[in-house]
């Protein structure tokens, strides 16, 4: 059976607001190292990938693996009746029918209980191998989202190109163009605002802002946000959570026909 | 015309 309890609901119901956008049916793996899902929006474009290790919860117990198949908006409509600060227990039989959760408020002595049917999802699973980008950028993801709203009101891609002088987001639309250049920066006093670029070759690639836009969701997950660049394949945005837990966004490149 | 790939041409599955 699955038990695993959450300090804070806040966490899952982020997490469940930055996605459910993107995909809607997916199964919650469980098994002895966390929790995980993966899956692709309908287009087959981009791809979410959460990660919740055990550490993450306390305590944490899953005997034997387990698919979750969930629908999100179901889930969300549950996780709105939590508290933020209120406490999630997630629990499920080693063959469920449904899903149970528990919100405890810490404060007062209410406890909540709901259950989720559960789907039979078929899903397929990519296998998405350790890459050595070309180019790693750091920033805050408040930053980030704020270059893509922006860019996203001119036009449909954004290119971003990373060499020594910086990184640079770029979009050309029918009004007009606009650009935002950023160069690495260090703030010793706030270090949730640093600009880190790690390169080790110069990057061009160009993406659609509505999926970037979207994965920004996740911004009020993690202070900064990682982009993982290589020329001709996947981007990857990653938001890191407590506990190397991490929800991670893989989005296509645009290319010439 | 820019498109985008099926991420299955970057990733193959698990």
């Amino acid at each position: 059976m699955l038990e695993a309890r959450l300090e804070q609901a806040n966490l899952l119901k982020k997490v469940v607001d930055a996605i459910k956008d993107l995909v809607q049916d997916c199964n919650f793996d469980c098994n002895d190292s966390g929790i995980a899902l993966q899956a692709m929006d309908n287009s087959h474009v981009a791809l979410v990938s959460m990660m919740l290790k055990s550490e993450s919860f306390s305590p944490f117990r899953c005997d034997r693996n387990i698919a979750l198949g969930i629908n999100l908006g179901s889930l969300t409509k549950v996780l709105r009746c939590a508290q933020n600060e209120d406490i999630l227990t997630l629990k499920a039989e080693d063959a469920p029918d449904v899903v149970n959760l528990v919100f405890e408020s810490a404060e007062t002595d209410r406890i909540s209980e709901y259950d989720i049917k559960l789907m039979d999802i078929d899903q397929e699973h990519l296998g998405i191998p350790e890459t050595e980008y070309a180019a790693t950028i750091t920033m805050p993801s408040a930053e980030f989202q704020r270059i893509c709203r922006d860019l996203s009101a001119l036009s449909e891609s954004v290119s971003i190109e990373c060499s020594k002088e910086g990184v640079k987001f770029n979009c050309q639309g029918d009004i007009g163009s606009g650009s935002i250049h950023l160069r690495s920066h260090t703030n010793v006093d706030k270090p949730e605002l640093n600009v880190e670029i790690d390169l080790t070759e110069p990057v061009s690639l160009t993406f659609s802002l509505k999926y970037l836009v979207n994965f920004c969701k996740a911004s009020g997950l993690s202070n900064q946000v990682k982009l993982c660049l290589s020329n001709e394949v996947p981007l990857l945005v990653e938001y890191a959570l407590s506990n190397n837990s991490y929800l991670r966004f893989y989005l296509a490149p645009k290319i010439g026909d | 015309v820019l498109l985008q790939k099926n991420l299955k041409n970057y990733y193959i599955k698990a």
